[in-house]
């Protein structure tokens, strides 16, 4: 519907004459008082008549300062001037939510909150398609973040809203997701990863709610980029985003290890198999009250270890994602009573999705298979009050499954099987330590040598990226190339190039 | 041995392209990440400072919107109650701090004044602040031409640097004196 | 090869490239009131 005649016109007075108020120093030391005067205006205006004309005013200001931003794009001394305009509408918004509905009452604020958010996400969308490549995401980057900080300001009535107010960004970002805003991806990075953003969504909100909504936001980032980072080589506005991610990443290792540990899996799962070091990065979070053995002390008793028991948390509902049904219900019944003896022939099958070269398997399927089964195994294993050890381990339906899957899938198949195994190789819990035994396991019992190259690839390529490098990956290697039971110097592979083998002595030497 | 990509060859062919062309070492061999301009030895957390996933180095405190207490902040109903700022009391690092922060302000005249007292000048055409280092030997003079070891404070580090200078002393800052100035805004008033 | 949808995302991802946000983008305006302003002399500091 269209709007009322002159609507406009009113709209863009009011909010001039706003950003005059608002940058007025007399005003600058009591805003309340000013902001209580120009809200009588805005109601003798009609814009506070009503939901429409609210939406309308909105509407109307918010395209005004970014018609503004594309006016001005290329005058660098412009910038202060825009973001002087949409600063002081983006207060004008702040103070309204803030004041709107009764003192308690937080459902008013809110419904105002989102209101305004999506009519910005509409107008950015919008936008994006109206212009395409030359779209500019500098004015919508300028109101998100201001009126984050302005929301996220020590005050009361703010204080008692924060945790809606974190959603409502989140929501926000999750409808800007890069797949679906590209244009605005530098930006949403920054947003999201904002200190305050982090400060508020990681640390602030209590029993850390915000968690499992910010790990959404990364694994939104994480598949946007999974395309681009396939390659090896990677474009500069490709290396650019994946360097700020990993900046991002850093942070997070550094001060909130425990939500990178929570949320490995979920991370791990849409995080391309190429990309060593940046899950090398989230695999090696450790929770910060845990000491480390150092790995390479001689005769380490990996068992011993008073953290190897612990089951790790894992926020990732995997078990949900082994589908479909039928499938689930086979493979409960073969763990529980090895049969149908079927099951294991028609496991590739089930995890087989295309003939394509290079995606040629369901990877999430066959990381929810792999965790899946390991943590049956470990409930089975400490059933009889047990902990995983080599031999624990072995003559079970659980390891039936893995020898399966190790020697009846073709390269990529097994490649993929064993990355699943190695993104388990953490910090000491029982997860690592079952993983740890059955991967030397697979090695060591292999009817192929192919399955123990495989094997050895798979560490290798985590080893050689520069650090971090998981603890649990380490003892694995080391064990892999101390332990003579495993015959490791014996097999060509090791020897198949100067660079390797001398990647296989330099481990091995810090070993020593 | 394994003849694709999902083997050995596969990795030794990935690290032998990754030598010859670094383009491809940033999946393959990952990079430095202690290069990213991130303290990640810090003891205290890195995302208070954390100047975003773009900038090479932690944001600078002025960057930062401290919540400062209440207390701190003056209220402009008391504001001309404030009992009057005595700068000789000040050390000259505080003196300084006045001088670059408050600019366009009476403030910075007699920061200005105080260091100048204190036989700091200030180098009208190099923009900075040097004093002879007490106890120094003597200055070659020649006329107007001073020659020797000063010290110059260097804003940027925000210290006291020793220095060799040959000084033209014409152009040192004559001392300001803030009442005129004060007169001659509410003359111009 | 990048699938249709992807190729049209690195367009628009390469050409936010060129006009990347920059730190101070997500700063507040450091508005800067002096208490008592003066014509300060030219060659001291003005910013």
């Amino acid at each position: 519907i269209e709007d009322p005649p002159g609507f406009a016109e009113r709209v863009e007075y009011l909010l001039k004459d706003w950003i005059t108020i608002f940058h007025t120093p007399s005003n600058s030391k009591d805003m309340i008082k000013a902001f209580g005067g120009f809200v009588n205006k805005m109601n003798v205006y009609g814009i506070l008549k009503g939901d429409e004309p609210l939406t309308r005013f909105f509407r109307h200001a918010t395209q005004c300062c970014i018609d503004l931003t594309y006016r001005n794009m290329n005058d660098p001394s412009w910038k202060t001037k825009i973001f002087q305009w949409i600063d002081a509408y983006v207060r004008l918004i702040a103070l309204l939510v803030k004041h709107s509905g009764e003192g308690g009452s937080t459902s008013t604020k809110l419904n105002l909150l989102n209101k305004v958010l999506g009519i910005v996400v509409g107008i950015l969308m919008h936008d994006q398609e109206v212009h395409g490549t030359a779209f500019q995401q500098m004015g919508y980057h300028r109101i998100f973040i201001m009126l984050f900080l302005e929301l996220s300001a020590h005050d009361p009535v703010l204080e008692n809203i924060s945790l809606s107010v974190i959603t409502a960004f989140c929501h926000t970002y999750h409808i800007l997701r890069p797949s679906l805003a590209p244009g605005f991806c530098y930006s949403w990075l920054e947003l999201i990863s904002h200190r305050v953003f982090i400060g508020r969504i990681l640390a602030s909100i209590p029993q850390q709610k915000g968690w499992s909504m910010y790990s959404q936001l990364l694994i939104h980032l994480f598949k946007y980029l999974a395309p681009f980072l396939r390659n090896a080589e990677l474009a500069k506005p490709v290396q650019h985003l994946y360097k700020g991610t990993l900046r991002v990443l850093l942070v997070l290792l550094h001060d909130f290890p425990e939500f990178l540990c929570d949320y490995h899996f979920g991370f791990c799962d849409v995080i391309p198999p190429n990309c060593i070091q940046m899950r090398n990065l989230i695999l090696s979070a450790y929770p910060r009250n845990m000491r480390l053995p150092d790995p390479f002390t001689p005769n380490l008793k990996v068992d011993m270890l008073t953290d190897i028991g612990g089951s790790p948390r894992i926020f990732t509902n995997y078990a949900a994602a082994i589908t479909p049904s039928s499938f689930k219900k086979d493979l409960d019944s073969y763990l529980k009573a090895r049969s149908p003896v079927t099951f294991l022939s028609e496991l590739r099958s089930n995890l087989q999705i295309s003939n394509e070269p290079g995606s040629r398997y369901n990877i999430p399927l066959m990381n929810a298979l792999v965790l899946y089964v390991g943590t049956q195994a470990i409930a089975h294993i400490r059933s009889k009050n047990l902990g995983p050890t080599m031999a624990t381990i072995v003559h079970s339906a659980h390891m039936d499954i893995f020898q399966n899957l190790a020697v009846d899938l073709d390269n990529e198949g097994r490649y993929l099987f064993l990355n699943a195994i190695a993104n388990q190789l953490r910090y000491p819990n029982s997860h690592t330590h079952y993983f740890s035994c059955a991967i030397l396991y697979l090695f060591v019992e292999a009817n192929s040598e192919a399955i123990q190259e495989q094997i050895t690839r798979v560490l290798l390529e985590r080893l050689i990226v520069n650090r971090p490098h998981p603890w649990g990956l380490l003892i694995t290697f080391i064990e892999l190339i101390k332990n003579p039971a495993y015959k490791f110097w014996d097999h060509d592979f090791v020897h198949c190039a100067p660079e390797i083998e001398k990647l296989f002595e330099s481990v091995a030497n810090s070993c020593m | 041995m394994v003849n694709n990509q999902f083997g050995m060859v596969g990795l030794l062919t990935f690290i032998r392209a990754a030598e010859s062309d670094p383009n491809l070492v940033t999946l393959a061999m990952g990079q430095d990440l202690t290069a990213l301009g991130l303290n990640l030895t810090s003891i205290e957390n890195l995302y208070p400072s954390f100047g975003g996933p773009f900038a090479d180095s932690p944001a600078r405190p002025q960057d930062i919107d401290y919540n400062v207490p209440p207390e701190y902040l003056i209220n402009v109903s008391i504001r001309e109650k404030l009992s009057k700022v005595t700068l000789q009391k000040y050390k000259d690092d505080l003196l300084f701090y006045l001088f670059y922060t408050n600019v366009g302000d009476l403030m910075q005249i007699a920061a200005a004044a105080e260091l100048h007292s204190r036989d700091w000048r200030y180098h009208t055409e190099e923009k900075v602040w040097i004093t002879r280092v007490p106890g120094m030997t003597p200055y070659e003079k020649n006329g107007t031409t001073e020659r020797g070891t000063y010290y110059y404070f260097d804003a940027q580090n925000w210290r006291r640097v020793p220095k060799e200078f040959q000084v033209d002393t014409v152009k040192f800052d004559k001392c300001p004196n803030p009442s005129a100035y004060v007169a001659a805004m509410s003359g111009q008033s | 090869p990048l699938q249709k949808e992807h190729q049209i995302q690195f367009q628009m991802m390469e050409a936010a490239y060129y006009h990347l946000p920059t730190p101070s983008d997500s700063e507040r305006l450091k508005s800067y009131l002096q208490r008592q302003p003066v014509q300060t002399p030219p060659h001291y500091p003005q910013q």
